[in-house]
């Protein structure tokens, strides 16, 4: 909008997830959102047969955060040949858990009257930053020095926003909240916390280089095998 | 206001990442 205000989490625009070919006429696409506090899998079903399509439902299967739906897949049914529809599936994060490759996969089974279709997606992991993610300052300090260096991953993000204010609006908007912030030789550096649903906390320094699109991202966990997917979640949002 | 030290902590973090 070009006004500077950031409204919710960012939302990833929907992509193909089921071809009508492999779905017998049965065309998926979506994406995953947060909103008020809530992980929803947003999702556009296509009847591309020459079929009536109905008993919709869904399953997932189990996953490293638990990802699991929160209510059944409610579609007006009989979807007419060549009718869409969309619908906003809650989840939760109380399902089984199994560490998947890569973490952030999710293999899920929709099925309807003509048969059961399976396909894969990867979420971005700011769906499962929650709402109460900024550590207090004193607890930052201490969690900070208490992780070991070699826990620290580090990465470029390029084509940041040029202020440090629109960087921490837009990351903010997506649940991941500056602590404190510090100018120290024209460089903006951001000391910022997240929490995973799972309780997992990351730490980071945003370091932003003055004059450049390009700023440093370093991130502090115990659980240092999620902190590539962090990464990932911060170029998206900011991108 | 209530000088906690914690300002002065986070400058020092900032300082030693910058100036290792």
């Amino acid at each position: 909008s070009g006004t500077g205000i950031v409204t919710g989490s960012y939302v990833a625009p929907k992509t193909v997830w089921l071809h009508a070919m492999k779905g017998k006429g049965l065309e998926i696409s979506g994406t995953f959102a947060r909103r008020s506090g809530a992980t929803f899998m947003d999702l556009h079903f296509t009847n591309r047969a020459l079929q009536v399509m109905s008993d919709f439902a869904i399953q997932f299967n189990r996953n490293s955060f638990g990802l699991a739906p929160a209510a059944p897949l409610q579609i007006p049914t009989p979807l007419a040949p060549n009718q869409s529809t969309e619908v906003s599936l809650p989840l939760n994060t109380i399902g089984s858990v199994m560490k998947m490759e890569p973490l952030n996969n999710l293999q899920v089974a929709v099925k309807n009257n003509i048969d059961v279709f399976y396909f894969s997606v990867v979420y971005p992991l700011h769906i499962l930053f929650v709402e109460d993610g900024k550590m207090e300052r004193q607890m930052f300090l201490a969690t900070w020095k208490d992780i070991p260096n070699e826990n620290e991953a580090q990465f470029q993000i390029r084509d940041c926003p040029p202020s440090a204010d629109a960087v921490s609006n837009k990351l903010q908007a997506s649940n991941i909240f500056t602590v404190a912030r510090r100018t120290v030789e024209g460089q903006d550096m951001l000391y910022q916390s997240l929490k995973l649903t799972n309780g997992i906390w990351v730490l980071a320094e945003l370091r932003m280089q003055p004059g450049s699109p390009s700023c440093t991202l370093s991130l502090r966990c115990r659980a240092p095998e999620v902190s590539q997917f962090i990464f990932q979640a911060y170029e998206m949002v900011l991108k | 206001e209530l000088d906690d030290g914690l300002d002065e902590a986070f400058s020092r973090l900032a300082e030693s990442r910058t100036n290792p």
